[in-house]
């Protein structure tokens, strides 16, 4: 059965998160 | 009038062989009996005479099996890497129906069936009745796919890549090498988002190369396009993927085919702006043929 | 609006008929199509969030009956392998979300041992849709759909089920999370122009996100340890973080409302910490009276526990609520003396034999009138009325005019009234002590009475 488990990924910065787009 | 006689080839074992799809020249689909690399293809011939009573000279009776190379734009270029040849009857006269044993032993097959935008790699019993104007000849297409094994090292695809200023990104596949039916589980990480993304796609496109040197032809196909995110991110963020690879139609990675063509695969990530301009890095990935659980066992 | 909502309705109402018919045949891939077709239309960036909604309400009324399908296909054993697979093929991600959500949760009520993995899964997938409105939808509809099947304590599962509580927290505060950040983004969407329209549109939506805290305080294993430790400070995070005066006014307001008040009790200083930290731009008088007023009433509860001995309402109110006038320069005076009303309430419903907590109000606002500087307030200003109101609650309550002056900070916070406030509310006392036949017995009382002094004047401004 193949791995269909995502990969892990970084928690995102709460600045970057709420912060207006560049 | 008409054909003196009706030729059908019967293979040994038809009711438990699997069969498989290969799509002819003009594109229709068909199902021919698969085959593997080393295995025997035996069965018989038989010739079924249309008229009681009706007399048929000829000048032998053969059956070939033959693996070839052709490319669409070239029909001359036509190139047989196996050519097996087996005498099924000296010349002499048909009066009635019979049928002709054969038995093509442990057959090389070193390459997959494939049906392609300029290149045909096919399998074939040919069975002849050499006359003295036209020979009688009757082909029978065959399937062979090419198996492989789980890769010893597989390595994840990683890579760092943007524009300065504008756009970076972290993108990730598991693997570098996936067979027909796996999953490409992966993930894009946003370091830098300047501009205004509307969507972002990954897309499976296939590279058929013909030709050598000059004379080189390309013809790539968007095989899937799978959309992987909806809107526009910020930095930070991660998209995660997972594309099943057994919805699309997809061959193995074929690399220089008896010198005479390649088939790549390719992952396209594509990220479309709010004025449709792309920004795309592709990344070529290998598919293999996984043997069937059986097979396995 | 009106006309390619219809037109989008339409596509629903004719796919969704498909999609019936097949089901009813049995041919559940074709199904499958017509039920993404029908999903399709959420893909649309023409609507505006009210017509927006209508569809999507719409869509999932259908798609309702794609679950009942599948819960009853699978309940009879006729199970489809790999659906949950099978349904990611499709090549858009709006409709294969909303298809892996409703498989999803179909697997979670048949497959109890995936219920942990498939929760985390459908969570994670929608990272993929960050189209704000687009993927605020999604992710209430994934809410709404795992509404009874997160885990929780004391719950009727079998053995095999996989997941706990910590589970169900974790899925809620990240959506909430994600949900939070696409609804601020909003924000920055369009033109400078179109500003109010959209945070009119915000607050249409603002219940998408509250609901989150809705299903958290649903969960019946949360309790306040872990309100305390996991809950309160994940939204906290969140909410702080954001920096958005919309979200963190609407959601502080939607934690004192869903949450109860034993936990808020228990949490009163991180709530409050949180407060000084907001934006300028919030209303935080508003929300602090809200709890405090809350807090009171659940004092107040004939039936309720009351406040626990060990908590010191006052005392953490009091000085949290200093801390944020501290750091809040530009609020206003007539909202600082609108929190010292609140807090003057609370100590009279919770501590009514606590004079001193009175008195300390009092006090407090003479100490902030004498920072900022204030020399008079005018009767018709705001600063003078919220003043009247602070004054006037001790004489309510006490019914006693002696009472009220031994409060030894109600007479200086008459040196800020003008002649015509003091006139006011020299009446009002009189009053007081008129409709409760207030006796005066000594002289001294009566001197301190009518020296009820602003710079010399006593009650003389009746006289």
């Amino acid at each position: 059965v193949a791995d269909t488990r995502r990969l892990m990924s970084k928690r995102q910065d709460l600045t970057d998160a709420y912060g207006p787009p560049s | 009038l008409g054909p003196a006689c009706e030729i059908d080839v019967l293979l040994d074992g038809a009711e438990s062989r699997k069969t498989a799809e290969l799509k002819s020249e003009d594109g229709k689909v068909e199902k021919h009996f698969l085959f593997y690399d080393g295995e025997s293809v035996s069965g018989k011939v038989n010739i079924t005479m249309k008229q009681p009573g009706r007399r048929l000279e000829h000048n032998g009776i053969r059956i070939e099996f033959i693996g070839q190379i052709e490319l669409f734009y070239d029909k001359s270029n036509t190139h047989e890497f196996v050519s097996l040849v087996k005498e099924l009857a000296l010349p002499g006269e048909l009066t009635q129906s019979r049928s002709y044993d054969f038995d093509f032993m442990q057959v090389e097959k070193p390459y997959e069936s494939y049906t392609g935008t300029n290149v045909r790699l096919r399998y074939y019993l040919k069975v002849s009745i050499a006359r003295r104007l036209t020979d009688i000849v009757k082909e029978y297409d065959l399937v062979v796919h090419q198996l492989a094994t789980f890769p010893d090292v597989n390595t994840s695809i990683k890579m760092e890549v943007g524009i300065e200023d504008c756009l970076h990104i972290e993108f990730e596949y598991n693997k570098s090498k996936y067979h027909l039916k796996d999953v490409i589980v992966g993930k894009i990480y946003f370091l830098l988002v300047r501009i205004k993304i509307q969507h972002m796609e990954l897309q499976l496109i296939k590279k058929e190369i013909t030709g050598a040197g000059a004379n080189t032809t390309t013809e790539s196909e968007t095989i899937a396009k799978y959309e992987i995110m909806d809107g526009a991110p910020v930095k930070g963020e991660s998209i995660p993927i997972r594309l099943f690879l057994s919805g699309y139609e997809l061959t193995p990675t074929m690399r220089d085919v008896n010198k005479k063509f390649s088939v790549r695969y390719f992952i396209n990530l594509v990220l479309i702006d709010e004025e449709d301009r792309r920004y795309f890095k592709q990344q070529e990935i290998m598919l293999w043929r996984k043997a069937p659980e059986k097979l396995r066992r | 609006q009106e006309k390619l909502l219809d037109e989008a309705l339409q596509v629903v109402k004719v796919q969704s008929f498909q999609m019936k018919r097949c089901l009813d045949k049995n041919k559940l891939m074709d199904g499958l199509k017509h039920a993404s077709n029908m999903l399709g239309e959420l893909r649309t960036s023409m609507l505006s969030p009210k017509s927006y909604y209508e569809l999507y309400m719409a869509v999932t009324d259908e798609l309702h009956h794609l679950e009942v399908f599948l819960l009853d296909e699978f309940a009879k054993g006729r199970k489809v392998a790999d659906l949950y697979e099978l349904v990611q093929y499709a090549g858009n991600i709006i409709p294969r979300l909303y298809l892996l959500v409703t498989v999803g949760v179909v697997y979670i009520r048949t497959y109890s041992q995936s219920r942990k993995d498939i929760l985390k899964d459908l969570v994670e997938m929608c990272r993929g849709v960050q189209h704000p409105l687009r993927g605020l939808f999604l992710r209430n509809y994934l809410l709404q759909c795992t509404r009874n099947v997160l885990p929780d304590d004391c719950e009727n599962t079998d053995e095999k089920a996989t997941g706990e509580i910590s589970d169900s927290l974790d899925f809620v505060l990240l959506n909430f999370a994600e949900m939070n950040k696409l609804w601020v983004r909003m924000q920055h969407q369009g033109h400078s122009r179109e500003k109010e329209k959209r945070e009119r549109e915000r607050q249409e939506l603002r219940i998408l996100v509250g609901t989150n805290l809705v299903r958290l305080s649903q969960l019946d294993g949360v309790t306040v340890d872990k309100f305390k430790q996991l809950v309160l400070p994940g939204i906290l995070e969140q909410l702080v973080n954001c920096r958005d005066p919309i979200a963190q006014e609407y959601l502080m307001e939607c934690i004192i409302q869903v949450f109860p008040d034993e936990f808020h009790l228990q949490t009163l200083n991180l709530f409050l910490r949180a407060c000084a930290e907001l934006h300028q731009n919030v209303n935080v008088k508003n929300i602090i009276i809200a709890l405090i007023d809350r807090l009171a009433l659940f004092a107040h509860r004939e039936d309720g526990p009351g406040i626990p001995s060990d908590i010191r309402l006052f005392d953490i109110f009091s000085q949290q609520v200093a801390s944020v006038i501290q750091s809040r320069k530009d609020m206003p005076t007539e909202d600082i003396v609108s929190l010292q009303v609140s807090l003057i309430n609370l100590a009279m419903k919770c501590y009514p034999d606590r004079v001193d907590y009175v008195d300390k109000v009092l006090e407090t606002t003479v100490e902030i009138f004498g920072r900022i500087n204030l020399e008079r307030v005018t009767t018709s200003g705001a600063v003078s009325r919220e003043l009247m109101r602070l004054l006037k609650i001790p004489v309510d309550t006490y019914n006693d005019i002696l009472m009220v002056l031994q409060l030894q900070h109600f007479r200086p916070l008459f040196d800020y009234f003008d002649y015509h406030s003091r006139k006011n509310m020299s009446c009002y006392l009189l009053n007081n002590a008129l409709e409760q036949d207030t006796n005066i017995p000594t002289q001294e009382q009566v001197r301190t009475a009518m020296n009820i002094k602003i710079s010399g004047d006593g009650l003389e401004p009746l006289i």
